[in-house]
Order: C-alpha cells, then sequence, then structure tokens
C-alpha cells in the first residue's frame, strides 16, 4: 500500500527527505 | 507401451513448458538486474526499464481484485490460540515487525491476521514533532518527494503518471479558472505557489494505519474501483502510470497555504481502505467497476468548512484483502 501526498505551498517549502529512506508516522516531512 | 509413453508426454508437455520458460525468464531478469548492478557500481546512471504494453495488460487482466478479496476472507477466519503464536511469529520474522512498539504485544489477543494487521501502536511509539508543519502521515519508505512538474508526478525517480488521470477530473471545486490554464496550475490557488508530491511505500511489516499529515480540511472524498496490483518499489519502477490503474481513495481539500490532497492507493494483499469519518466508503467491493469514480463531497449546506482534521489525528487504516 501507498499514501500519496499532492499539495501546495509556497516556493521555500522544503522537504527534510531523501529518497529511499525509512520515515515514521509523526516525524517532520518538511517545511516553510 | 508406445500409447502409455504418447499419454505422459501429453501429460507432462505443459508443466516441462512452463518450468522451461518459467526459469529461462527468471534467469534472464537476474542477468538484467546483474547488468544493472555492473553499471551502477561504474557510477552509470540506469534508466528504469519500464513494461510493455503487452506485459501492463497481461498483469492487468490477472483477477487480483478477487485474489485480493479471497485472501482477506482467509484472513479473517478465527484461529486456534494454539495457531496464533506460531503463525504471527513467522509473520514477524519475515518482516521484521517490531512488536514492542504495538499496544498488544500478547499474540494471542489477536483472533486471526487481518487483526494482527490492523494492531495498533503505543501512544508513546511515534511522538508527533510540533516544530514541523508537516509529519509523515505513516511509516513506510519514502520513494519519491519534490516538485509537480508539467502535469506529472513521479512514483519513482524517472517513472511518471497523469497529474489529472490520477485525482480525476476537478470538479470537487466550484471555483472558474482559466479554460487556458494546465490542470496543475488550476490546482494551485494562490499566486506564486508552487505544487508538490511525496510518495511513501507501506511495507508488509509496517504499521498499517495513517494519520493526518498536517492542519487541514477535507471537502470531497473520491474513490477510483480498480486493479490491486502489488506497489511494492519493484513494481512501481516497472509499470508506468501503475497509481492510476490501482484502487484508491483520494481526499481533496484545503491546507493553510491552499490545495491540499491525501491519497490512499490499495496493493493485492491490502485491497481495502478505510477512512474513520466516511463509514459509507466500500473499497475492494464487487459492485464497483474498475475505471469509474464515486464521488462523496463533506461540504454542505449546514457545513461549508469540511471535516477538519488536526496534524497526527488518525485518518484511517490499510486492510487485508
Amino acid at each position: 500500500s501507498t499514501i500519496v501526498l499532492i499539495f501546495e505551498a509556497p516556493k521555500d517549502f522544503c522537504f527534510n527527505l531523501k529518497a529511499g529512506q525509512k520515515i515514521h508516522f509523526g516525524e517532520a516531512m518538511g517545511s516553510l | 507401451l508406445r500409447a502409455a509413453s504418447t499419454g505422459v508426454m501429453v501429460r507432462l508437455r505443459p508443466l516441462y513448458f512452463l518450468v522451461a520458460s518459467g526459469g529461462g525468464y527468471t534467469g534472464y531478469r537476474q542477468y538484467e538486474k546483474y547488468k544493472d548492478h555492473q553499471l551502477e557500481r561504474q557510477g552509470i546512471e540506469v534508466p528504469p526499464k519500464l513494461a510493455k504494453p503487452l506485459e501492463v495488460a497481461l498483469y492487468k487482466s490477472v483477477p487480483t481484485r478477487l485474489l485480493s478479496r479471497a485472501w482477506g476472507r482467509l484472513n479473517q477466519v478465527e484461529l486456534p490460540t494454539w495457531l496464533r503464536k506460531p503463525i504471527y511469529s513467522l509473520y514477524i520474522w519475515t518482516f521484521g515487525v517490531n512488536m514492542k512498539e504495538a499496544a498488544v504485544e500478547d499474540l494471542h489477543q489477536y483472533r486471526n491476521l487481518s487483526e494482527f494487521f490492523r494492531r495498533k501502536l503505543k501512544p508513546q511509539a511515534r511522538p508527533v514533532c510540533d516544530s514541523h508543519s508537516m509529519i509523515s502521515p505513516s511509516d513506510g519508505k519514502i520513494l519519491h518527494f519534490g516538485r509537480v512538474k508539467n502535469c506529472e508526478v513521479e512514483q519513482v525517480k524517472g517513472v511518471t503518471y497523469s497529474l489529472e488521470s490520477f485525482l480525476g477530473p476537478r470538479t470537487w471545486t466550484d471555483r472558474k479558472s482559466s479554460l487556458s490554464s494546465s490542470f496543475q496550475e488550476q490546482l494551485v490557488r494562490k499566486k506564486g505557489n508552487e505544487l508538490y508530491h511525496c510518495v511513501i511505500y507501506l511495507a508488509p511489516g509496517d504499521y498499517h494505519c495513517f494519520h493526518s499529515p498536517t492542519d487541514w480540511s477535507v471537502y470531497h472524498r473520491r474513490h477510483f474501483p480498480g486493479s490491486l496490483m502489488s506497489v511494492n518499489p519493484g513494481i512501481a519502477r516497472w509499470i508506468k502510470e501503475l497509481f492510476c490503474y490501482n484502487e484508491r481513495v483520494v481526499l481533496t481539500g484545503g491546507w493553510q497555504h491552499g490545495f491540499f490532497s491525501l491519497t490512499a492507493v490499495g496493493a493485492t494483499n491490502v485491497g481495502s481502505i478505510r477512512i474513520y469519518f466516511d463509514r459509507d466508503l466500500q473499497t475492494n467491493s464487487p459492485r464497483y467497476s474498475k475505471g469509474s469514480h464515486n464521488d462523496v463531497s463533506y461540504i454542505s449546506g449546514r457545513n461549508q468548512d469540511g471535516i477538519a482534521l488536526r496534524k497526527g489525528e488518525q485518518l484511517g487504516e490499510f486492510n487485508l484483502g
């Protein structure tokens, strides 16, 4: 199963992620 | 003797054919993987090898929905207490489940594999980050993330799908938009903003509930009945538009910066999706045919705000079958 998020944000939105990394619910994904 | 030997040949030929063709195909795939691995070791980027239309058609023709429902029924059968521990232990060992995080650690308490699959976590197991506006809605592996470009989203690097096919026509809002603007531009509400995406793959051993990734309001739900092909990263790398073929539930709404959507995509083993605030939603059901979509609006005359969700709030879950 998969979750896909698609959203609008200002241009300075920044993901705190790396492709292929493991993540847990509640951990930071991104911010402005 | 001659007749008997001919009979044996007739009986065995399909088996020989299956073994030979299956073995040959597996060997070929392994050789291809080895070649790609060698190129990657030399620092050469290997473009994804996409499935041919015939291969996609063949995979789509497999009755994955039927198989998924049968799998779901099987896993709803209550197991005798003595059989629970060995079966769940095998599952835990195979998929690397961390039972120390589970709210109920005693394996005897889960009546069947479906119940075990839906297990909840201890409240302190997943602290919600306060300092960032967006958190991960689930456990899993990040397959891809970034900006949406040219109305296409990437399921893994280099393998795309159409944004419009994935979300469906933009009928959930009355907002007028210029006919000349693209689907992507029509979604963006505030001038100067961009559209972003993130794909999270939930492996079989992961906690399979999902939560709200931010503070937002859900205005609309769209259910796409569809195939239930595997969504593991290998298949996502192989089949273009995989997420547009599979059964999914798209929740759309708004957050402080404009448009927001969360989509739960089903797979063969995990065919049904539950949204806690929507009791009418029924997924992986034979009464819905592939290729259609069913819409529900959460906005009514009395309620113009939709369903308000707080960051980290429980939203839904995936179920076996």
